[in-house]
C-alpha cells in the first residue's frame, strides 16, 4: 500500500542516509529531527535529481554573502588563519513576509518601514547567537555630502500575539554616519544583538519586528531630496544576519586549531591529565 | 662447545640458493609508498553546486600507498603498528598490514542556499586530508 511503500521508502532513505552521508552527518541530528527534513545532500543523493526544490536567494544577499566568502576563505575553501573572532557560521535571512511597507519618505529621507518577519528554522539548537545584525543594502552607490546622522526606531513583536498585544516600546538607536557609501560598500549594518538575543536563545522559530528609519543631517536639517539617502531606487527591505557559533563536533573551532590546544576527543597526552594550556611538545619530550 | 662453533663456522654464510638481491628489495623504499594524493571535485559533478554556492573547486586529497616496514620514524606510527607488520609477515597473514590512512586534516569553508532560500556560510572540520600515516 502506499502507506506501507512510503515507510519502506523512507527506512531505506534512512538507511542509506546513515550510511553514506558526509553532509548530513556535518548537520547535528537534533537539527534532522527538529525540520524532519534530512539533509539536503540527502536528497541530492537520493533522489538524484538537484534535491529539494530550493527558494532562490536574494540577489543583493547572495551577492553581501559571497563577498562575506571571500574575506573569510580562500579560494579553495579554506578558513583564514587571520580571524579573531569565533564564529563558525553566518546565517542571512531575508524578510519571509512583508505587510504594510511604507514607502520610503524621499524628502525627509526616511527609508521605507513595515513589518518585516524572519524564519529562524533554520538556525541549529548547536548553534549559538554571538552577533545579530539587520543589513540595508543599496543598489548603487551614494555618498552624503555632509555627515548625516540616522534614528532608527526598532519594536519586536510577539508573533503568536502580535495582533493582541501592543506592540513594546520601540528600542531606539541612533546612528551616527559618516554614512559615506562608496563603491565597494553599499550597505548598512544595524547591529540587534542586545534585542535578539533572548529571542534567538529562546528558540523563537520566528521573529516578527518593524523598524522605522530616519536620517537627518547633523544641523538637524532635513536631507534635500537630492541629498536623502533614499534619493535611490527603492531600498531592499533588510537582511537578518546571524553570526554564530556552531558547537557541534563536525563544526570547525578555531581556538582548537592552537598548537597547544587539542579537542577533547584528540591528544594522547591529555589522558596524562596534562594541564590544559600547557604545550604538550614539552610533556611528550 | 669447541666442535659447535667450528661446525658452525664450517656451515656456508648463506644458503646457495640465496638471492642477495631479492634480500635487500624488502629494505628498498616501496615504489607506491603511503602518501597524499590530490582528488580535485567540483561540486557541479556531484550536482550539489545548485546548493553549494562556494568553493567552486573542493580537494579533499587521500591516502594511497603501501606502509614500509620501518614506520617508526617516516609516519610516526605506534609500535603497535610494526608488531601488526611482523604478525602479517611472520605468524599470520590474515592478519592485515597496517593501513594507509589520513593523519590530519585541515577545515573547509562553504557557502550553501539553504531549503527556505537563506544562505549560511559554515566552516565544517576535518574535510582536507593534510597529513597520512600507517596503522
Amino acid at each position: 500500500s502506499q502507506a506501507s511503500r512510503g515507510e519502506a521508502h523512507f527506512a531505506t532513505s534512512a538507511a542509506l542516509e546513515s550510511e553514506a552521508e558526509p553532509w548530513s552527518l556535518l548537520r547535528p541530528p537534533d537539527e534532522r529531527h527538529r525540520s524532519g527534513l534530512p539533509s539536503p545532500l540527502f536528497n541530492v543523493l537520493y533522489d538524484g535529481h538537484g534535491g529539494l526544490p530550493r527558494l532562490q536567494p536574494d540577489s543583493r544577499a547572495l551577492r553581501y554573502m559571497k563577498r562575506l566568502y571571500k574575506t573569510y576563505a580562500t579560494k579553495e575553501g579554506i578558513p583564514k588563519a587571520n580571524r579573531s573572532h569565533l564564529y563558525n557560521t553566518v546565517r542571512l535571512f531575508t524578510p519571509c513576509a512583508q505587510h504594510k511597507q511604507a514607502p520610503g519618505d524621499q524628502v525627509t529621507g526616511t527609508l521605507p518601514s513595515g513589518d518585516l518577519r524572519f524564519n529562524l528554522d533554520r538556525v541549529t539548537a548547536v548553534e549559538h547567537l554571538l552577533k545579530s545584525v539587520l543589513l540595508y543594502t543599496w543598489n548603487n552607490s551614494i555618498s552624503f555630502p555632509s555627515p548625516v546622522k540616522c534614528e532608527c526606531s526598532l519594536v519586536v513583536k510577539e508573533p503568536e500575539l502580535s495582533n493582541k498585544t501592543l506592540p513594546k516600546a520601540p528600542y531606539s538607536f541612533t546612528l551616527n554616519s559618516p554614512f559615506t557609501f562608496q563603491k565597494k560598500h553599499k550597505w548598512i549594518e544595524i547591529d540587534v544583538t542586545a534585542i535578539l538575543q533572548p529571542l534567538v536563545v529562546s528558540n523563537k522559530r520566528e521573529i516578527h519586528m518593524s523598524i522605522d528609519f530616519t536620517c537627518v543631517k547633523d544641523q538637524l536639517q532635513h536631507l534635500s531630496a537630492q541629498e536623502s539617502p533614499c534619493n535611490m531606487t527603492l531600498l531592499a527591505a533588510p537582511s537578518l544576519l546571524l553570526y554564530l557559533n556552531d558547537t557541534s563536533t563536525q563544526a570547525y573551532h578555531r581556538w582548537y586549531s592552537l598548537p597547544w590546544k587539542r579537542r577533547p576527543s584528540q591528544g594522547p597526552d591529555q589522558k596524562r591529565g596534562l594541564s590544559e594550556g600547557v604545550p604538550s611538545s614539552r610533556h611528550r619530550r | 662447545a669447541q666442535d659447535t662453533v667450528s661446525s658452525e663456522l664450517k656451515k656456508p654464510l648463506v644458503p646457495a640458493s640465496f638471492n642477495l638481491s631479492e634480500y635487500f628489495k624488502q629494505f628498498l623504499f616501496p615504489q607506491n609508498e603511503c602518501e597524499l594524493h590530490d582528488f580535485r571535485l567540483s561540486f557541479s559533478q556531484l550536482k550539489w553546486d545548485n546548493w553549494i554556492v562556494a568553493p567552486h573547486k573542493y580537494n579533499p586529497r587521500y591516502c594511497k600507498g603501501d606502509c614500509p616496514r620501518a614506520v617508526g620514524h617516516r609516519y610516526g606510527s605506534p609500535v603497535h603498528t610494526m608488531v601488526q607488520n611482523i604478525i602479517h609477515e611472520k605468524l599470520d597473514s590474515s592478519v592485515p598490514r597496517p593501513s594507509c590512512v589520513p593523519a590530519k586534516y585541515s577545515p573547509l569553508s562553504v557557502l550553501a542556499i539553504e531549503p527556505d532560500g537563506s544562505i549560511a556560510y559554515k566552516e565544517y572540520e576535518d574535510m582536507i586530508a593534510t597529513k597520512c600515516t600507517c596503522r
